[in-house]
């Protein structure tokens, strides 16, 4: 049987424009920018804390309409990825 | 089998004679073909300047086999979210692997504790990055760090090997890679090392982890001492070389650092072989740093070697190399890589040729196979992605199937070699089919890419299946990764061009003789072409270059004198120009094109050059062109130029910031100069200038008294800080390689002691001081005076073991 997704409160989000546009688009949707991620230009981390830190169901609610806002081209909510030492 | 090596090295390290994989003089063994680790230190190659990463649980950076390559520039805390990757202690002691890995890569040589690293000069980082939830974000942002200043990165983990899940890195992950290779050490492509897989025992393949499959990473198998195929060891078809790492019960095991500042010799799996390699690569990169991430994976094809690997399946390949599933191209050997890095010329460029057969949807009929075949031109229409000679193959499939665990599948090239691209799994009863999966292999490295391909997919039924519900190969591209020239040939091409082309390289040029200066003598416009026009056999209109003398004819190349250059010598023809070419000079009173130095592209004088022929570059300091710029500057390949190092650099490659040697109080970390911070400060990563250290710490790195290196003096290192006296329970006494005291744990059960051993002065609650010893206070009813006897005759009071042991109740009793 597969395993359920485990869905966490953090987004990976693509907003063309800057930090400066990140953060604006961040407060609007009630998430906090966590900042670029890694080298990936136009990527990055957000943070809600409103948000159940991890859930079997990705939640919806306001923080969701940050998927429809046109600044934004791309966002994903961050699933955990079951990974093994070796 | 190998010599003992009479020049055997010898190290104080406690663990050193337990390396068998690294030296070969223990005569109660025989010796394997081994990893020729010590042939590459002997020349000279240790790591030095190299810096590795490993992504993983964390690394204790304290640990002694560590501190000294410990380098807080290539770690972070991914998890927590700062700079210290130091892992999190707990008592199951959940968060030893990074650790683990980190020393076998670079853990300190000589230096009486443990172990020695397999580049033990290298600069050693961890990211710690599995201690948390690991979501796509965590991964990309763990392989994009500091990309600059890494070399490689080191990854022992993966998706379950559980022989039923089937994964790989996200979208974020797989762009990080691809910045990595593109952008990482400066354009020459990150370095990323992984482990090919723990689930052998639950039949897993590793085509099934998205991660040792990419062709980013270079992915690394294990083997046993005597050559088995380990329990552990998942095969597939992207494993491109093997290391020795842990075996059977009768076999010998690989040593490293742990936690608490300890040692093991624990079962490692294949989890070592990964740094193992890394340290190899290392090793390889001090011997050539400008190789590319491809130039790597090449290096590891020709010298790694099947030696005594024993495998079924050892096939040639048409280019002739010899590969497996289960070891890739066989067992690595650092002497060779450093020995082939030092002479490399970097590989031709990576083209990318994608194919689609005709025909799309078909059915996999159960217990058939099903065959599918592309005819490949290797994309030779289009010169920028035509593969001739093959690196990668990728297959991506779009597949439909009840039980995805009963499938095979296998790729057969136009040369006829077989490669098994997926075996088959018994544990996965997934019926979620392969959605657009890329499967890899190596197994066709070298050879030639045009022809006809077959995908072969098998559907055997493992367990009772509705044989009306047919699986479906709805779609499969094949993508072709390689050159279009011969990648160890290409030079004679590129850089050596043949007399046919009559371009000379640029020692040719520089150290040709003379050329011909006929042109450069001063001739009068004379002969001929004078008498002709004297006695007027030529009244027609001249050329508009044609000077005020007229001509012998209509062409630009019969004036008798120019309105602005003459070009060319007599012997040769001249003709008039408007403007000198190139390699010329427009001397402007001779009304003369003159030649430039035989090394100017382009000249104002015979010796003052703006520009270059090609190969070699401008010195702007005396307007020369020279093959090699002068120390302190560099080549510029776009401007052809020398341009000037940075300031903080001595010599630089490439590019100004790329520093090879640095000026006097600056340190080389990689290719950055960085201060050289006196005793008492550390490089301070934000403000990148050095800062003080605590003032507990003579050396540090950074500002915390945990984050001393070693003491300042009137202190003593007590676990991890340094203190002006040892705390009770502890007591002061000499560390072997350190230049300060220890504070060292009393006996157990001491709340105080004077020295090591029986020497407590106080207990702990519960605890009677006998004879210097703390006893527990409790008596035995059953000891008796022939009991009392047998434990005095045995003096079993002075083990530790059985101090315990009714010793209280012996020793009230007398």
């Amino acid at each position: 049987s597969e395993v359920a997704q485990l869905y966490t409160n953090h987004w990976a989000v693509r907003i063309a424009g800057g930090p400066q546009q990140a953060d604006q688009i961040a407060a609007k949707y009630g998430y906090r920018n966590l900042g670029q991620i890694g080298s990936l230009d136009d990527h990055y981390h957000f943070h809600h804390s409103r948000v159940v830190r991890r859930a079997v169901y990705s939640l919806k609610g306001p923080h969701s309409f940050i998927h429809m806002d046109p600044k934004v081209d791309w966002a994903q909510q961050q699933v955990v990825k079951p990974r093994v030492k070796r | 089998y190998a010599q003992s090596d009479p020049n055997i090295i010898h190290f104080n390290d406690p663990k050193w004679s337990n390396m068998w994989y690294i030296h070969c003089n223990d005569k109660s063994h025989q010796c394997r073909s081994e990893m020729n680790i010590m042939a590459a230190w002997q020349r000279g190659y240790t790591g030095k300047n190299v810096v590795v990463t490993i992504l993983d649980d964390g690394i204790e950076r304290n640990h002694p086999d560590l501190a000294q390559n410990y380098d807080h520039l290539a770690s972070y805390d991914v998890n927590g979210n700062d700079h210290d990757p130091t892992p999190r202690y707990d008592s199951r002691s959940e968060n030893v692997h990074g650790t683990r890995c980190a020393g076998e890569v670079a853990a300190a040589a000589n230096n009486s504790h443990c172990i020695v690293g397999i580049a033990y000069n290298a600069h050693i980082g961890g990211i710690r990055m599995l201690d948390g939830d690991v979501t796509d974000i965590v991964e990309a942002k763990s392989l994009g760090i500091r990309p600059d200043y890494i070399h490689i990165y080191s990854a022992s983990w993966g998706p379950k090997d559980d022989g039923k899940t089937v994964d790989g890195p996200g979208p974020l992950t797989k762009q990080a890679f691809e910045q990595g290779i593109k952008k990482g050490r400066r354009g020459l492509g990150s370095i990323f090392v992984w482990a090919s897989g723990n689930g052998g025992r639950q039949g897993d393949h590793c085509s099934c982890d998205g991660y040792t499959s990419s062709i980013y990473t270079i992915s690394i198998s294990s083997t046993t001492e005597n050559g088995n195929k380990p329990w552990y060891l998942e095969a597939c078809s992207s494993i491109m070389a093997t290391t020795y790492s842990s075996g059977e019960f009768n076999e010998r095991k690989l040593v490293t650092t742990d936690v608490w500042q300890r040692c093991t010799d624990g079962h490692t799996g294949t989890s070592v072989s990964a740094p193992i390699v890394a340290g190899i690569i290392a090793l390889a990169l001090e011997a050539n740093l400008l190789l590319t991430w491809r130039d790597v994976q090449h290096l590891l094809v020709k010298t790694s070697r099947p030696v005594h690997l024993k495998a079924d399946d050892w096939k040639t390949n048409a280019a002739g190399y010899r590969v497996s599933h289960l070891y890739g191209f066989g067992l690595v050997d650092a002497e060779a890589m450093v020995l082939e890095a030092t002479k490399w010329r970097t590989v031709p460029p990576q083209h990318i040729c994608t194919q689609r057969p005709e025909r799309r949807t078909r059915h996999i009929h159960v217990g058939q196979s099903l065959n599918s075949s592309i005819t490949a031109s290797g994309c030779s229409e289009e010169p920028e992605q035509h593969v001739d000679y093959l690196e990668h193959v990728v297959v991506k499939v779009l597949i439909v199937h009840p039980r995805r665990g009963d499938l095979e599948i296998n790729l057969i090239s136009p040369s006829g070699t077989r490669s098994q691209l997926l075996a088959k799994r018994l544990f996965d009863s997934s019926n979620e089919g392969f959605r657009n999966w890329e499967f890899m292999t190596v197994h066709f490295w070298g050879e030639r890419a045009a022809g006809t391909w077959s995908l072969e997919i098998i559907d055997s039924p493992s367990r009772l299946r509705n044989p009306e519900v047919l699986g479906n190969l709805k779609e499969w591209t094949l993508t072709l990764y390689g050159t279009s020239q011969n990648p160890y040939q290409h030079f004679s091409v590129q850089h050596v061009p043949s007399r046919m082309l009559e371009i000379p390289t640029p020692e040719e040029i520089l150290e040709e003789p003379e050329l011909q200066k006929e042109e450069e003598e001063d001739e009068e416009y004379s002969g001929e072409r004078f008498l002709k026009k004297k006695f007027g056999l030529y009244e027609g209109q001249c050329h508009s270059e044609c000077g005020d003398q007229g001509c012998d004819g209509p062409d630009v190349a019969h004036c008798l004198n120019c309105v602005h250059f003459s070009l060319g010598s007599l012997k040769s023809g001249r003709t008039c120009v408007s403007h000198c070419p190139l390699g010329h000079y427009g001397d402007i009173a001779s009304h003369r094109c003159r030649r430039c130095h035989k090394s100017c592209e382009r000249c104002v004088g015979r010796s003052a050059c703006v520009s270059c022929k090609r190969g070699l570059y401008l010195n702007t300091l005396n307007s020369s062109c020279i093959n090699t710029c002068p120390p302190g500057y560099f080549a510029d390949e776009n401007q052809k130029q020398c341009l000037k190092c940075h300031d903080t650099c001595m010599t630089c490659l490439r590019f100004a910031d790329r520093c090879t040697a640095c000026r006097e109080a600056y340190s080389l970390a990689g290719m950055t100069c960085v201060p050289e911070c006196t005793n008492g400060t550390f490089f301070h990563l934000e403000d990148m200038t050095c800062s003080p250290c605590h003032s507990s710490c003579r050396t540090c790195t950074g500002p915390g008294k945990e984050e001393c290196i070693q003491c300042a003096e009137g202190y003593l290192q007590q676990e991890w800080r340094c203190v002006q006296d040892c705390t009770p329970g502890y007591f002061s006494g000499e560390a072997a390689g350190l230049p300060h005291k220890m504070c060292h744990r009393c006996e157990e059960n001491c709340l105080s002691c004077s020295g090591p051993g029986t020497t407590c002065t106080k207990c702990k609650a519960g605890y009677s001081l006998i004879s210097r010893t703390c006893i527990v206070n409790a008596s035995c009813n059953n000891a008796d005076e022939v009991f009392c006897e047998m434990v005095k005759s045995n003096r079993l009071c002075e083990r530790k073991f059985y101090r315990q042991f009714c010793c209280r109740t012996c020793l009230m009793n007398g």
